[in-house]
């Protein structure tokens, strides 16, 4: 349930 | 990708590579905080563990790549190479004070508690605060030489250029980081008194920024 987040951020 | 993120990105490899050549350069690391380059070694350790679980892109794996290199590159100059022209009586700001707050805030306040993501929120508070020990460092000493100074100003624009990228995000796509953000605008405060000085000081006259 918790997948991680996806950051596309540097 | 927007504009302001591509600014700021570019803004943060200026910074990186500004630092590691005039220490390459130079031959020397005098007025540079050892401390601080560690602390966002780790920060790019912590943050970009994710190279090994999700892609996004080309340009953010190569990014991702190139940051975690110069950033062991610059913390190798200082700590070994260069180690006998480091100032480490100078650099006496006790990173524990940003370490212990900083990794205990990241387990209780994250987007999911699970390790990659405690991670993830460990690396952003930190980069925040990151920077403390070399202004602490410039605070204490009194002086930066000017290309110190010019680190420091595309360190500070990448944060403030990133503060834009958010604002556009919010707007275009709806997209609110709020870790991100709030984090984001702490360090930025942190550099205000800093481009004062940078304005009126360095960018005026020429070679060292002195204190007042």
């Amino acid at each position: 349930a918790d997948e991680p987040a996806n950051h596309d951020e540097l | 990708m927007n504009i302001f993120r591509l600014l700021g990105d570019m803004c943060h490899l200026v910074a990186i590579i500004i630092l590691f050549l005039k220490i390459w350069r130079s031959k020397s690391c005098a007025g540079i905080s050892g401390k601080s380059q560690v602390l966002f070694a780790l920060v790019f350790t912590t943050r970009y563990l994710d190279l090994f679980t999700s892609f996004i892109s080309v340009y953010n794996t190569v990014m991702k790549v190139v940051f975690l290199v110069l950033a062991y590159a610059t913390v190798y100059l200082i700590y070994l190479r260069f180690r006998s022209t480091y100032n480490s009586e100078s650099d006496s700001f006790r990173v524990e004070f940003l370490l212990v707050p900083v990794a205990g805030l990241s387990f209780l306040e994250n987007y999911a508690f699970a390790p990659l993501e405690i991670l993830w929120t460990f690396s952003i508070y930190l980069e925040s605060v990151a920077i403390l020990p070399q202004l602490f460092m410039i605070t204490k000493t009194g002086e930066a030489e000017s290309i110190t100074t010019h680190y420091l100003f595309f360190l500070g624009l990448y944060r403030a250029l990133y503060l834009a990228n958010w604002v556009w995000r919010y707007h275009t796509e709806g997209f609110f980081d709020q870790i991100a953000v709030v984090s984001g605008v702490v360090q930025t405060i942190f550099y205000c008194d800093f481009f004062y000085l940078y304005f009126t000081k360095v960018l005026r006259g020429s070679g060292k920024m002195t204190l007042p």
